[in-house]
């Protein structure tokens, strides 16, 4: 059976979660 | 007549002294002085009084003061540790030195946790991890059945309640996270380890005038 995506996987992936963007220029 | 200071450096709000903020975090005094520089600029994009306002740091986050993000919120909420709606500097220092490459991966464990426990309960429930999919499938345009939205929860569920009770707590958090590192991806930000790089013109001069 394929595996299925892990949920947290997913939200971990989520923009508002990528704080990276507050050193960008 | 005495001789007075012509100028006075006037700092934000809230503003505490980088000694005093890099004894407590995993931040040098020069990396503290130049998240000041990044905190000043957040922190007048907008309302220009020192401190970050939520539409501030969704600005400073999607260049959007109007974005509405479920975990953008989150965050903000979690940075806002005097519960008092902004965030001052002190407040931001402490909350960005979880993301520092050197924190320890148990206080990441730890806040990422709190930060899926949505409605601190402190239990991350069925019903918070599947709104939190739902906002990212809204986010991403990603389209996925109802059906399969439902099993992704449910089998997620089932992968991390060891115990069956229906819902997360923090030591079966803390095992999952232990089997599948890459979830804490997101709490580490490169960036800080090179923020003297990124905003050296703070450092240069040491301290800014108004």
């Amino acid at each position: 059976r394929p595996a299925l995506m892990n949920a947290f996987e997913l939200i971990s992936t989520s923009q508002g979660l990528n704080l990276g963007t507050l050193f960008e220029k | 007549m005495g001789c007075w200071l012509s100028k006075q450096v006037k700092h934000t709000p809230g503003y505490e002294e980088p000694a005093v903020l890099a004894a407590e975090t995993a931040f040098t005094v020069s990396e503290v002085e130049a998240l000041y520089e990044l905190f000043r600029k957040i922190s007048y994009s907008i309302f220009k009084d020192g401190l970050i306002h939520k539409e501030e740091f969704q600005l400073a986050l999607f260049k959007n003061s109007k974005k509405n993000n479920l975990f953008a919120d989150r965050i903000f909420d979690l940075f806002d540790l005097k519960r008092n709606g902004v965030i001052d500097f002190g407040e931001f220092v402490r909350s960005l030195s979880v993301f520092h490459p050197n924190t320890a991966q148990d206080e990441k464990i730890a806040f990422a946790f709190r930060l899926y426990d949505l409605r601190s309960t402190g239990f991350i429930e069925r019903e918070e991890l599947k709104e939190m999919v739902l906002a990212l499938l809204n986010e991403s345009e990603l389209c996925l059945s109802d059906d399969l939205v439902e099993t992704i929860v449910d089998q997620t569920c089932k992968l991390v309640d060891s115990n069956s009770d229906g819902k997360i707590d923090p030591i079966e958090w803390k095992e999952f996270v232990r089997k599948n590192p890459s979830l804490l991806k997101n709490m580490t930000l490169p960036y800080l380890k090179d923020i003297t790089m990124a905003f050296p013109s703070f450092v240069m001069s040491s301290e800014v005038d108004d």
